[in-house]
C-alpha cells in the first residue's frame, strides 16, 4: 500500500502531554514538549539541526541530514516530503508544507536548513 | 476518540540510526 502518515498528525488529533493535559496536535507549542520531557522519567529532548535536504530516488520522499544532540551526530533519514517535524519556536514544518496541509489539514511551515527540530533521546542513554 | 501520547509525534534520531 502507499506509504502514509501516522494518524496522530491529522488536524484535530488529541495528544496527551506527560502531565495528562489533552491538546489538539495543531495547538501544540514548543513548551508542551519541553515540559513533558521534564516530567518524563525516561525521555529527554534533543535538538536536531537540519544540515541538508536532498530529494530521494524514491518518489515523494526526501533525505534529511540532521546534526543530533550535544555531539552533533550526523543522522540521515528518508521521509515522505509531507512528514512534519516540530521546529523549536516555529511549530510543524515539512519539506512540502502545502502537501502536509492538503493531506492532514495541519498548518505547516517550510522546513529549511538550519531549522532546529525537536527529537527525543533516552535519559539514561550513556 | 483516540488519544495519542506526546512522544509519538517527535522522532528518536539517535546515532543508532546514523547512516
Amino acid at each position: 500500500s502507499a506509504p502514509s502518515l501516522p494518524p496522530y498528525f491529522t488536524k484535530g488529533s488529541i495528544i496527551q502531554l506527560a502531565d495528562g493535559e489533552l491538546k489538539r496536535v495543531e495547538d501544540l507549542k514548543t513548551e508542551d514538549f519541553i515540559q513533558s520531557a521534564e516530567i518524563s522519567s525516561e525521555l529527554k529532548i534533543d535538538s536536531s539541526t537540519v544540515e541538508r535536504i536532498d530529494s530521494s530516488h524514491t518518489p515523494h520522499f526526501a533525505i534529511i541530514q540532521f546534526a543530533v544532540g550535544e555531539h552533533r551526530s550526523q543522522v540521515s533519514v528518508e521521509v515522505l516530503v509531507e512528514y512534519p517535524f516540530f521546529v523549536f519556536g516555529q511549530g510543524w514544518s515539512s519539506c512540502c508544507p502545502d502537501r502536509t496541509t492538503q493531506l492532514l489539514e495541519l498548518p505547516c511551515a517550510k522546513l529549511s536548513v538550519g531549522d532546529v527540530c525537536i527529537s527525543l533521546t533516552l535519559k539514561n542513554l550513556k | 476518540v483516540p488519544v495519542f501520547p506526546w512522544h509519538s509525534l517527535v522522532p528518536f534520531l539517535e546515532t543508532s540510526q546514523s547512516n
